[in-house]
């Protein structure tokens, strides 16, 4: 996956990703595609959860995935989610769960529940940050104010690193994918450096959804595993989504 | 070039938008999911018109695993002993899964898979 937070000159928001899943599980040599990737594009939905005819989020979501990767609540808060591997995974947390030890959260269910009742941006990115889990992950968060904007870096118990947008130190966005940000990524899996090329490249100036959409077009940021590409601006709370394909040539990941 | 090694790499993309052309595979259609419903109810709607292409997908993930374990084990252990910790997830979250299990005919341990996936696939 890849995720970005970005401020444009007049202090607004925009918050975007692809969504890349189904590594590893069964590559069509005749089609040079992911099996499980070309299953999930039909599947992707946008969601607008209601209460009292009211919207209370909306959100990228696969049908028949109760959780949330990617969510919105209008005026207050962007949300997306990053995988992270740790040899400290999920299936530790799954085998205490089994055992009996459910004091974890399950990382799609705490998605959801700050996007459903999360108050603002500070109560979000606390129950985010302090959470409990089973499995670690990338918490990407946008706010709807100049400077917020950051990524938690979670391990099952914590937060191991909050990286946040910074203007006077020239961070105008901040981006991940999924590596952790004072890390190399793995030399066959370089997304953050042609995505950061061309954020840099489009500029501060220039920032919005369309030239955000340009960066994810780029390969290898899209790449066989993307199934979308969701566009959010939180102070209009808009959200827009696209199913993607990659056609050779194309990196598989 | 935006990357160097490995190959397949690219020019910063510009113009792509408005989306089209080949890496533009169609528009993501818009569900309303009413919270005041029950949850066993409430993803009724997109689950009926999505129900053949969640079959489509859940049938490449058994595919996969039978492959890897051809006796069929690890689908029956799915299908029999998964749905055990079903009432150990929270709501509304447990009743809603058992909803989408119940309108789209996928056996309930193999929905609950989907769901869990994020921490079974760190594995």
């Amino acid at each position: 996956c890849t995720s970005l937070v970005a401020e444009d000159s007049t202090g607004k928001l925009y918050h975007a990703r692809n969504l890349d899943f189904g590594l590893f599980l069964g590559w069509d040599i005749k089609n040079k595609s992911w099996a499980v990737t070309e299953q999930l594009r039909p599947l992707v939905a946008n969601v607008d959860f209601q209460k009292n005819n009211k919207t209370v989020f909306k959100a990228t979501s696969f049908a028949g995935y109760v959780g949330m990767l990617t969510g919105i609540k209008p005026g207050m808060f962007t949300l997306t989610m990053n995988e992270r591997f740790s040899l400290d995974g999920g299936y530790i947390g799954l085998l205490e769960w089994i055992l009996g030890r459910r004091d974890g959260v399950w990382m799609s269910f705490l998605t959801r529940s700050v996007l459903e009742n999360a108050t603002s941006y500070d109560d979000a990115k606390n129950q985010l940050s302090k959470t409990k889990m089973l499995a670690p992950a990338y918490f990407i968060l946008g706010g709807n104010k100049s400077g917020q904007g950051c990524i938690i870096t979670r391990s099952r118990l914590s937060s191991v690193d909050i990286w946040e947008i910074d203007l006077k130190k020239g961070r105008w966005y901040v981006l991940e994918t999924n590596y952790d940000r004072w890390k190399d990524p793995l030399f066959l899996d370089d997304r953050r450096t042609p995505a950061m090329k061309c954020m840099n490249e489009t500029t501060q100036a220039k920032i919005s959804l369309e030239t955000i959409y340009d960066v994810l077009s780029t390969k290898p940021v899209l790449n066989k595993l993307t199934t979308y590409t969701t566009l959010m601006d939180v102070s209009e709370g808009k959200l827009e989504a696209y199913i993607r394909d990659c056609p050779d040539p194309c990196m598989p990941w | 070039l935006a990357q160097y090694v490995p190959p397949y790499t690219d020019y910063c993309r510009t113009g792509m938008y408005p989306p089209s052309g080949a890496t533009f595979k169609g528009n993501v259609s818009w569900y309303t999911i009413n919270l005041d419903l029950p949850p066993y109810k409430r993803w009724n709607q997109l689950i009926s018109e999505r129900k053949a292409e969640l079959n489509n997908l859940i049938q490449v993930i058994k595919d996969l695993a039978n492959a890897f374990v051809p006796s069929g084990k690890l689908i029956q252990l799915v299908d029999k002993d998964l749905p055990l910790l079903l009432d150990s997830l929270p709501s509304p979250f447990k009743e809603e899964i058992k909803g989408i299990a119940d309108v789209s005919g996928v056996p309930l341990g193999e929905v609950l898979l989907f769901n869990i996936f994020y921490e079974v696939f760190t594995v």
